[in-house]
């Protein structure tokens, strides 16, 4: 259920796309879609890091990590004005 | 802001150091925040140019904010909040706009006091007034709204930044922070990481978990951490006792005066059923008892201006609000409610004595508007997270610090001054406190000396306004902490309070590159993924270099004794100020470590020439594990005095 999910924030090996792959934001969803069939991307980063971030289960962000070219899965974290 | 560009010294006789083109500039400051009251005067674009050809950025639409509203000095505003939502649910559009428009006031504050326009007859309820400006006001501002009633979110953050990067900022704001945790965890570190690659200079607030210590936000290497000093004006209010005796306390408060007698006095805390009934907090007070009262509350747990909301509610007329030992002596100002003062903790326990010991309290209030002027100043704010730090030890932060006490800046027209529901007054500019207030001074300066400096780097700028930073007031004593009241430390304020119009000519700087940083996470053991998580590259680290976290040319010295013996620092400075002689001059406050630089005098023939120097510090005698030692090493032509605090402790 959602209230089992957690954003995640997916760092990528960005060197390590399979050249099948066009785009990088298609090389995430397509590793996004082998470990779930309803996650979404949330945001894709480009400058900032290379990844993207999504809603998952702890399992799924555990299997997530085991896929090719996922350097890591990390939890969201919530920062507060100073 | 109405005081602090004079002083910081950029009154008019200092305009010529930054000839900034024209009446504009093309340095773009972005700010992380709550997004904008684009209406606000702090944004008007009269006299600017054309929006800077370099700029990617754009303005998106939303609630209650169209693309229109974007000029040339506001040339981006942008909102993220697919985090947010994700997690907390749709935005609640009846409470908050979704869109850049701030509804909040925070970040109207912040980015209005980085680069806001000129805007002359600002005040807030007649207090502070004069003429507002941000730190660099011929700069452009570009908002980020990340921030929102639940809070900011790392994935916005991070796609804010990722924004803020292909806009082309030169600066980036952040006053914000989330407890410590390690580079490669850290959405706000790795995100400046990657601006800093792009020469983007990342200022971050120091946080706001003072006089703790250790007890830093923001802390990574190649982030600008900003702490918070008082300014040198007051906002002063008597708390007036029926024995006779008064206090000096703060108050922003505007609105009918008591009557002028004494009135019946109530401590909360006997005026309440609640075990933290002196707190003041929501429902806590018995209105029987304070009906027609002045109430002494003290201070902690909900926010001081909801105290005085609540005393009102419960039909207390007045309120004196005490420090505990948390805050000491700081006197923070708010625009209360009701007539209120706030006072310090030592006047605190003896009104606190009075009004629970006298059979018959009673006490008024009298506010005295602004003052200027006042000594000494700065002071380190009581509130200002202190150092070590915890996540690397061996970098000494805060950086620096900046104004952050009792600020004027730009406000929304969403929300009262107080920020509660309940405050229906609306005003331009309001007064607020934090270190979310001295991080955009720090911003804007670094904007100024990015027009004068185009070519420095982030780290450059950084040193720039180290080392130039003064630790001593102009009679030569230390800046106070105002916490204990006693000589404040590198871990209070960094390498000092920053100085822009000497920090535009420090004769050397210490430079830094991405590889320099890259280096420096070698050091920390980070294995390569968690490299790669920071810096988006495959790194391997030379496992036939030694690196130390000592040798990163960082404008500071921090020393991590675990016992005697030799601790080697290396520093390479580069001439900025043209050829000079340079002699180093060490001061330590311990005996126990000493201080040897090689070599002691360093002769530059030209301009943007490097020279390296080691520091050894020889520790001959022990210390107990927690004990802190401090000094300086300064560097001087005569003309520049480049200097650097050492923090040495024992583990």
């Amino acid at each position: 259920s959602s209230s089992d999910q957690g954003t995640y924030i997916v760092h990528m090996a960005k060197s390590q796309m399979p050249s099948s792959f066009d785009l990088h934001s298609n090389w995430y969803d397509s590793s996004l879609r082998s470990i779930s069939d309803s996650a979404e991307l949330l945001y894709t980063y480009e400058n900032a890091i290379h990844g993207f971030s999504t809603r998952l289960t702890q399992e799924e962000a555990d299997s997530l990590m085991t896929q090719p070219g996922v350097i890591s899965v990390l939890p969201e974290h919530r920062y507060e004005l100073h | 802001t109405t005081r602090t560009p004079l002083f910081l010294g950029l009154d008019e006789h200092t305009a010529d150091l930054f000839p900034e083109a024209g009446s504009y500039s093309d340095v773009v400051v972005g700010v992380l925040d709550t997004g904008v009251w684009p209406e606000s005067k702090s944004y008007s674009d009269e006299g600017f140019g054309p929006i800077p050809s370099s700029w990617k950025g754009g303005c998106e639409a939303g609630t209650n904010f169209t693309a229109s509203l974007c000029n040339r000095k506001l040339i981006g505003a942008r909102f993220f909040a697919r985090g947010y939502e994700s997690t907390m649910g749709p935005i609640d559009e009846s409470k908050e706009s979704r869109s850049p428009r701030d509804d909040d006031g925070h970040g109207t504050h912040t980015s209005s006091t980085a680069a806001g326009s000129v805007v002359e007859g600002a005040s807030l309820l007649g207090y502070a007034s004069g003429t507002a400006r941000g730190m660099a006001p011929r700069a452009r501002v570009a908002v980020y709204k990340v921030c929102w009633l639940g809070g900011c979110f790392s994935s916005d953050i991070l796609a804010a930044i990722d924004k803020a990067i292909a806009d082309n900022v030169n600066v980036l704001s952040m006053s914000l922070g989330g407890g410590m945790s390690d580079y490669y965890r850290d959405g706000v570190a790795i995100g400046a990481f990657a601006a800093m690659e792009r020469g983007i200079l990342v200022s971050c607030s120091a946080g706001n978990a003072g006089p703790s210590s250790s007890s830093l936000s923001n802390v990574a290497p190649w982030i600008t951490t900003v702490g918070a000093g008082t300014l040198d004006r007051d906002f002063p209010a008597l708390a007036i006792l029926g024995n006779g005796k008064n206090f000096t306390g703060v108050s922003l408060f505007k609105g009918e005066a008591l009557p002028d007698k004494l009135l019946p006095f109530i401590y909360a805390g006997n005026a309440s059923n609640a075990t933290n009934g002196n707190l003041c907090m929501t429902g806590t007070l018995i209105p029987e008892k304070v009906k027609g009262k002045i109430v002494m509350c003290d201070r902690g747990i909900n926010a001081r201006v909801q105290k005085g909301d609540v005393v009102k509610a419960a039909g207390g007329v007045g309120m004196i609000l005490a420090n505990t030992a948390a805050n000491g002596e700081e006197l923070v100002a708010d625009a209360h409610l009701l007539p209120a003062t706030t006072v310090g903790e030592k006047a605190g326990d003896i009104i606190r004595h009075y009004v629970t010991t006298d059979p018959n309290p009673t006490a008024s209030i009298s506010i005295l508007g602004t003052v200027v002027g006042v000594k000494p100043s700065p002071v380190v704010a009581a509130f200002s997270s202190r150092g070590p730090n915890s996540i690397t030890p061996n970098i000494l932060k805060p950086d620096l610090i900046a104004p952050g006490v009792n600020i004027l800046a730009a406000w929304t027209g969403a929300a009262g001054p107080t920020g509660l529901a309940s405050d229906s007054r609306r005003v331009e500019f309001n007064i607020i406190s934090g270190t979310s207030m001295s991080c955009p001074h720090v911003s804007g300066l670094a904007a100024l000396l990015k027009s004068v400096h185009p070519e420095w780097s982030p780290a450059a700028i950084r040193s720039a306004l180290m080392t130039t930073a003064y630790k001593t007031y102009k009679d030569g004593k230390p800046l106070l902490d105002i916490a204990t009241g006693k000589p404040s430390t590198p871990f209070d304020h960094g390498a000092g309070h920053v100085s822009p119009t000497t920090a535009t000519n420090p004769g050397l700087i210490y430079d830094l590159t991405t590889e320099d940083y890259l280096g420096f996470l070698c050091a920390l053991n980070y294995t390569s993924p968690q490299i790669r998580s920071v810096s988006r590259r495959n790194y391997t680290c030379d496992p036939s270099k030694s690196y130390s976290v000592a040798d990163l040319n960082y404008p500071s010295f921090a020393v991590n004794v675990d016992g005697v013996g030799a601790y080697k620092y290396t520093r390479t400075v580069t001439s900025v100020g043209g050829a000079g002689t340079y002699s180093v001059k060490v001061t330590s406050e311990t005996t126990g470590v000493k201080i040897s630089v090689e070599p002691a005098v360093l002769n530059f023939k030209e301009a943007n020439e490097k020279k390296s120097y080691t520091v050894t510090f020889t520790v001959d005698s022990s210390k107990p594990s927690g004990s802190n030692s401090f000094g300086s090493i300064e560097w001087s032509d005569g003309k520049h005095v480049v200097g650097s605090p050492v923090a040495i402790s024992w583990t």
